[in-house]
């Protein structure tokens, strides 16, 4: 049990910190719609 | 290091907007036929670097048919795109193009047009008339009419049809048929044409004056007749091609 939450917990860890309020960019495509989308 | 491989081009980059405002030109520019198109999306940009300052660029682009026929001299920022109940057409193009020392021209472009389904108007907008098929009875009976009715009364040059643009049917409340059609000033007054309407031929090139003209036609509960047509004007370098002359 105990290397199973250290595991845990490392990987936790290894992920990188995201800062508050982090908005991933918008894809790159498809683009925005200028008249309505049929 | 190397340097890192530049980010792809996304569909809003400016760079993206200007190389799709190109296309949307040439593709009006090389049309001869029904309307002019305005861009509604850009669908997906590639860049296929050349060399320096040489780029290959392949556009998908979403376009959606304006209220403007393709002769007319209205710029089209001026064209209003046809709204979803008016039974919207849009027109899907794959365009290929060059930017060269950062001037950017098309290299081919391929586009289809299709209207938009009529469930999915129905769905909206259960009484909005819905377009008809270009060689349908009603639509030639009435663009036959309509034009008729026109060079009856005009004071200027007998008119000769160039071609239907659209037809709309709609049958509740009332039964009407809407017409938009384009067409040709002839070297006949109306008077003349009366005479001998087979002499009546559209003018030559380097007199040419295009118009456009809509006629709606109510069926029931009373017959009536409308019919608008407004003339350009002569237009340097702009021609009709006949459909079947037609390259695509």
């Amino acid at each position: 049990p105990v290397t199973k939450r250290a595991v845990a917990e490392a990987a936790q860890h290894d992920k990188v910190p995201r800062p508050v309020g982090f908005v991933p960019p918008p894809p790159p495509c498809p683009g925005k719609i200028r008249h309505f989308d049929i | 290091a190397p340097a890192a491989p530049p980010a792809p081009l996304g569909c809003d980059d400016p760079e993206s907007e200007a190389a799709a405002e190109v296309a949307v030109n040439y593709i009006n520019g090389h049309s001869h036929h029904g309307y002019k198109f305005a861009l509604n999306r850009i669908e997906d940009v590639r860049v296929v670097p050349q060399g320096p300052n040489n780029d290959i660029i392949f556009l998908e682009l979403d376009l959606l048919e304006t209220k403007c026929p393709i002769l007319s001299p209205t710029p089209l920022a001026n064209c209003t795109v046809r709204s979803f109940t008016e039974h919207a057409v849009e027109g899907d193009c794959d365009v290929k193009l060059q930017k060269l020392d950062g001037k950017i021209s098309v290299l081919a472009s391929k586009c289809h047009s299709h209207a938009d389904s009529s469930e999915d108007i129905s769905k909206v907008c259960p009484d909005c008339p819905q377009l008809a098929s270009l060689n349908n009875t009603e639509v030639l009976e009435t663009v036959s009419a309509a034009l008729n009715d026109f060079n009856s009364k005009t004071t200027g040059p007998y008119l000769r049809l160039l071609e239907i643009g659209r037809g709309k049917i709609q049958y509740h409340p009332a039964h009407v048929v809407a017409v938009e059609f384009a067409v040709g000033a002839t070297n006949c007054s109306a008077e003349e044409a009366k005479v001998n309407v087979g002499a009546c031929q559209l003018l030559p090139e380097d007199q040419s004056n295009f118009g456009f003209c809509i006629g709606t036609m109510v069926k029931l509960p009373t017959q009536n007749l409308e019919v608008d047509c407004q003339l350009y004007g002569h237009q340097p370098g702009v021609t009709y091609v006949h459909a079947g002359q037609d390259t695509s």
